[in-house]
């Protein structure tokens, strides 16, 4: 496992940061952001894929009061693939329309999903020699972030308590004695630790205005708000003309 | 100016003024002056907590003003929380200890 991968470094990798709005589509989002990125690592294509369409055709009825990532999933497997954003783009509202899958042509599709281990080590390697993969989180101490590495305080973000899923693209460590960027003017907190700080990094779906650009840091190493959860990806073949395939920029 | 004249820089902005650039950044209206006053005084709670969570974390992570601090936690966890997602996975194929993919 290298000490470092981001594959936001990787060009035309990780697709532009979305938002949901009024819809609890978040499912949906980190499933559309992983099938993107693989897309891209094995076929060296770049591709954004619907949304809507995954909204629209969900077995479990409307998609915009939460979702499964699995069923997100199985709905593209169904499917035969995604159509492209453009062509059935997003409306932050399910089923408005009937699923109108048939309608347009695929754009990227994929062979099946797992569910890989629940350890964060598993999780930075296969992150990092296949490509992102999708968690389920504790958004609880989202509301109020701005920026940096998020390491809750015991009972903070309850890791049992998952209810917002998001795309893991990277993970790193901060320089020994790192502040916030407000200790630097004020210096006026508490002193923080010395010592570097391991972190994930993730992309949220609350548009780019949010956080650090629409991503966020957690904690790695101490199942920060659950992230050890549910962490799953799609499987994405590599074509046989293409098998040397991209690895994740430090 | 100071009584000893000195500068004693610019002062810190008021609660509503905080506000006020939050509705502006964030396209914020309400319908009446009693959500305003609601709205403000959640705006308040969500500074205090914010300051809280920061005395808290023990990374390096900042808490303020963002899209959603006019909202109540539960009306965020109700807006934004996708209670499906703590439901039970599947079935599904666990690889575990490796990435390669095994029999269908």
């Amino acid at each position: 496992v290298p000490s470092t991968c981001d594959w936001r470094k990787a060009r035309n990798i990780i697709s532009s940061v979305r938002n949901q709005k009024s819809c609890k589509c978040c499912w949906a989002m980190a499933a559309a952001g992983n099938i993107e990125a693989l897309w891209a690592i094995k076929h060296k294509m770049s591709v954004e894929v619907s949304v809507q369409e995954l909204l629209d055709c969900d077995r479990c009825g409307n998609g915009c009061s939460g979702g499964y990532i699995w069923d997100a999933f199985i709905t593209v497997m169904n499917n035969s693939g995604l159509a492209s954003e453009r062509d059935y783009p997003f409306r932050g509202e399910a089923r408005a329309h009937k699923c109108q899958a048939e309608k347009y042509k695929k754009v990227a599709w994929i062979q099946d999903f797992i569910m890989l281990p629940e350890n964060e080590q598993g999780m930075a390697r296969y992150l990092a020699t296949e490509g992102p993969i999708t968690v389920s989180i504790n958004m609880q101490l989202l509301q109020n972030y701005k920026n940096g590495v998020i390491r809750p305080a015991p009972g903070t973000c309850d890791p049992q308590h998952v209810d917002h899923i998001v795309l893991l693209v990277g993970f790193g460590k901060t320089k020994s004695g790192e502040r916030r960027q407000t200790e630097a003017v004020l210096s006026q907190s508490k002193p923080r630790p010395r010592h570097s700080t391991p972190y994930w990094i993730l992309k949220n779906s609350w548009g780019a205005q949010w956080g650090e650009e629409g991503y966020f840091r957690l904690h790695r190493g101490s199942n920060a708000c659950g992230i050890t959860r549910y962490p799953l990806t799609a499987l994405v073949d590599t074509p046989v003309k293409k098998r040397h395939t991209i690895s994740c920029p430090p | 100016q100071g009584i000893g004249g000195q500068d004693p820089g610019p002062r810190p902005l008021e609660l509503k003024e905080v506000f006020t650039l939050f509705q502006i950044q964030y396209n914020r209206s309400y319908s009446n002056p009693a959500e305003h006053a609601r709205r403000l005084d959640i705006f308040a709670r969500n500074l205090a907590r914010a300051q809280q969570l920061q005395e808290d974390d023990l990374g390096t992570a900042e808490f303020g003003v963002t899209p959603f601090s006019d909202l109540t936690e539960e009306e965020f966890g109700q807006l934004y929380g996708n209670q499906r997602a703590a439901g039970r996975a599947p079935n599904v194929d666990r690889k575990v200890g490796s990435g390669e993919r095994g029999e269908s």
